[in-house]
């Protein structure tokens, strides 16, 4: 399978509801300095569950549209939907949202669902999250190499 | 738990060698460098550590905090695919993995996440090509895509669009 | 100590502005960013911190940490720009610092370092000039040098050696 | 003032007696991955004091050149001179070696000093090693502009 499409809704500097895709075998996300292109794995990151603290975000409220910091006040809901596409063709959605009370909502094919379940959907299609040995955060590719030998243990052991 | 950590770790050494040596080959240097891993304790590996070495061509030094900005991006960026192949993820997300890449190691990196991104279901399972979204700056790398996600910035309304351009592919 | 202290605060605190502007302004944006720093505690400045806030056009944050690796590098040079002014060195090491920036802002800074190495011995005292050394990869940072020092490796030898060549400087 | 020329002997990957300039008003030093250019910027670090564990040495050792892993044990003798062109167009040098006992000694004019006399005379030039704010090294840029407040006023400190 394979990310089809996003769909981000207030979502960091994505005011609004966004569609954006298709995403193609090798797709590539340019654009000026500053202009939104690792919020977007953010994204991506966001609604596989990775904790905001990772997302350059203290906590789930900084990860809300915010046109400066006084609208930071206003309370907005936000999701981020990612469209997976099967083997078989069928379309599959996760949707991670940020309540009015800044909690976590998943939901599977809209249908809401706890944690463990989401999570365990996805460790059946092979993401894992908790190993995030996939997700490559900007800045972080030379310290992979540089891990230290417990590190590397540790890494091993999420993802036998 | 001793069986599935060394299931892990004997794939994945197998593999990290081949992949580097991918990475790192050039008309100069047919073979590439050289990489592997290594136990601290062979009987309980899971307490102790694993220790990563890479040597790019020429290079003789298995201390891998002497190697040089370039040289361990191409290392780590050889590790996670090595992992990979273990345990295949749909996909990958790498944000300016190239910023400390030259040019040449900018080009052989491209060409290896072009190479695995080829669509094939069964190969994806097996962890022989995985879905790649990539951020870069430098057209070296993405003008190798598929497809381009141009995301730019709305000034009146204060945040981000996109546009999306799909590239003829050249194989 | 106080004076010495807010001597120097003053004077970084009046020129990181009008640096920041000189490396954030463009066609759309003929007046630039903001920057400004602030102190945590004006009696006894030594004993608390100093706060660092620089703002890109068009963007009204004042938290720095949201900045992007690009903003962030940009803002980093202007205050170390800044800092210069105060207490001149003769010359500036630089080390791929143009990782993080696409092409308009290694444009930007280029020429900035450019305009600011001129020889002027005056001006060097003053801390208006200083000498640049530069390490990068991209053509469009060190075309804009008075001259290039090459490394390659010797791989009989196992070792570096460089070649100069002047460029012909156009101001 | 300015850097006139770099002349390194048997310093991390420069074997035996290399002269290296002229250094210009805008000098950029290029090459590809590996080839030795951060081991130039260590040279100029290192001529002027800093210490190894910024150098990527963890000990004055690392610092000289080898072969491979076995010739580490190879003693040998390294320096670095830099040859400053000053104002009135004399040139003043100042050397750093490490000996066979791998010691530091310091030389202006080929003279040998102390520690506290070489600084000072850098310092009557302008050059702080102390405060480094001149001196940028690979990766450390972006993290210059998210100091924390206790930092940048330990930095004013130094300069002021
Ligand atoms: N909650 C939010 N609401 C609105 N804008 C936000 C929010 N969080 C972050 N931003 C904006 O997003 C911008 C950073 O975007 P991002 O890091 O994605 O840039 P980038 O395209 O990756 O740039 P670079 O090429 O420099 O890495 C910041 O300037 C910040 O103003
Ligand atoms: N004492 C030493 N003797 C010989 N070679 C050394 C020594 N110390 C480091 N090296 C070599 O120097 C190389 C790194 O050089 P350096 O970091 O200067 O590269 P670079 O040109 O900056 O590359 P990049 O563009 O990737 O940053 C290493 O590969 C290492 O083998
Ligand atoms: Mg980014
Ligand atoms: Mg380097």
């Amino acid at each position: 399978g394979s990310i089809h499409r996003l769909e981000v809704d207030n979502f960091k500097s994505y005011k609004g509801h966004q569609v954006i895709g298709p995403f193609l075998n090798f797709t590539a996300i340019i654009g000026p300095n500053g202009a939104g292109k690792s919020n977007l794995m953010d994204a991506i990151s966001f609604v596989l569950g990775v904790r905001s603290s990772h997302l350059r975000g203290s906590q789930l409220r900084d990860l809300v549209y915010a046109y400066d910091d006084k609208e930071r006040e206003v309370r907005r809901k936000a999701h981020v939907k990612l469209v997976y596409l099967q083997g078989d063709g069928t379309e599959l959605s996760f949707t991670r949202g940020i309540t009015l009370q800044s909690a976590s909502e998943y939901r599977i094919d809209d249908k809401v669902v706890s944690w463990d379940e989401y999570n365990n959907k996805m460790r059946s299609l092979g993401i894992l999250v908790k190993a995030r040995n996939f997700l490559v955060f900007q800045g972080d590719v030379e310290s992979v190499s540089t891990k230290s030998p417990k590190e590397l243990t540790a890494l091993f052991e999420h993802i036998s | 738990r001793y069986a599935r950590f060394m299931a892990a770790f004997t794939h994945i050494s197998t593999e990290i060698d081949s992949i580097y040596k991918q990475l790192t080959r050039d008309p100069d240097h047919p073979i590439g460098g050289t990489a592997y891993l290594s136990l601290e304790n062979d009987e309980e590996p899971f307490l102790h550590g694993i220790k990563y070495t890479a040597m790019p061509p020429t290079k003789r030094f298995r201390n891998m905090e002497e190697l040089s900005g370039g040289e361990k991006t191409v290392a780590a960026l050889a590790l996670l695919f090595a992992i990979h192949s273990f345990r295949p993820s749909p996909f990958f997300v790498l944000d300016e993995v190239d910023a400390a890449l030259d040019n040449v190691n900018v080009a052989r990196v491209a060409a290896y996440i072009h190479a695995k991104s080829r669509e094939n279901a069964g190969q994806r399972n097996a962890g022989h090509s995985f879905q790649s979204v990539v951020i870069s700056l430098k057209d070296t790398f993405f003008d190798k895509a598929d497809g381009l996600i141009g995301v730019y910035r709305d000034h009146d309304q204060g945040c981000s669009r996109v546009l999306t351009k799909r590239l003829t592919t050249h194989d």
